[in-house]
C-alpha cells in the first residue's frame, strides 16, 4: 500500500 | 497538492499542446527529435502501466491517459505522417538512444524502492530514462544551431515542468513529515541540469522579444 500511495505524482 | 505541482503539470500539457500545435497542425516535424518523442512515449507507457491497478485521483488517471495518448500521438504523426516524414531530419536525429536506455533499465533494475516488486523496478527505468530523454532533441538543435520559435517555446516548456517538480519536492520535503523519493529527486536534479544550457540561450534571445529564434552555439 505504501509503495501506491507514494506514487501520487505523476 | 501544491502550486508548484500544479503549475508543473500545466507546462507539461502545455508542451504537449505546443508540440502538437507543429507537428499536427503546422504539418511540420523541422527540428524536431524522434528519438526524444519515442522515449518519452516509452517513459509514459512504462510509468503509467499502473493505470490498471493504482487510482490515486481523478486528475492523476485523466493527466496519465492525456501525456500516453499525447506522446503516442506525436510518434504515430513523425512516422507516419507525409508532410511530417518530409521535414523529420533522420540524418541529424541521430543521437545514440541504446546508450541511454539500457544503463536505464539496468539502473531500474539495481536501484529502485522495492526490489521485490517488477512494477518497482519499471517505475524506477521510467523515472531514469525520463532525465536522459531530451538529449536527443538537445542534440538536434545544437547541430541546427538556429531553434525554430515554436520549438523553442516547446523545449522550454519542457524543461520547466521538472524545474517546478524540484520547487515541488522541496515543499513537499518541509511540509510533509516522512515525505522522501530519492530516486526521483536525483533523476529530476539531472533532468533539469541538462537544460541550464537551453534555458541559458532561450533567456537571451527572448528578453528581445518572445519571437526571436534561439541561437545555440
Amino acid at each position: 500500500v505504501l509503495a501506491d500511495v507514494k506514487k501520487d505524482e505523476l | 497538492m501544491n502550486i508548484f505541482r500544479f503549475l508543473g503539470d500545466m507546462s507539461h500539457i502545455l508542451s504537449f499542446l505546443l508540440l502538437l500545435h507543429k507537428i499536427v497542425g503546422g504539418k511540420s516535424a523541422a527540428g524536431i527529435s524522434l528519438r526524444t518523442a519515442e522515449m518519452y512515449a516509452i517513459v509514459f507507457c512504462t510509468r503509467y502501466i499502473d493505470l490498471l491497478w493504482n487510482f490515486a485521483s481523478l486528475y492523476n488517471y485523466l493527466l496519465k491517459l492525456l501525456f500516453i495518448g499525447a506522446s503516442l500521438t506525436i510518434v504515430y504523426f513523425m512516422r507516419y505522417g507525409p508532410s511530417q516524414k518530409a521535414t523529420y531530419n533522420a540524418d541529424e536525429d541521430a543521437f545514440p538512444v541504446q546508450y541511454l536506455i539500457a544503463p536505464c533499465a539496468v539502473l531500474g533494475v539495481l536501484i529502485n524502492q522495492d526490489h521485490s516488486s517488477p512494477f518497482e523496478m519499471v517505475w524506477a527505468f521510467s523515472i531514469y530514462l525520463e532525465a536522459v530523454a531530451i538529449l536527443p532533441q538537445l542534440f538536434l538543435l545544437q547541430k541546427q544551431g538556429e531553434v525554430e520559435n515554436l520549438t523553442s517555446h516547446y523545449v522550454f516548456a519542457l524543461g520547466a515542468y521538472r524545474a517546478l517538480y524540484l520547487l515541488n519536492w522541496m515543499f513537499r520535503f518541509m511540509t510533509e513529515p516522512d515525505y522522501q523519493q530519492r530516486i526521483v529527486w536525483l533523476s529530476g536534479l539531472v533532468q533539469t541540469a541538462l537544460y541550464c544550457d537551453f534555458f541559458y540561450h532561450y533567456y537571451q534571445s527572448k528578453k528581445g522579444g518572445l519571437n526571436k529564434s534561439v541561437k545555440l552555439p
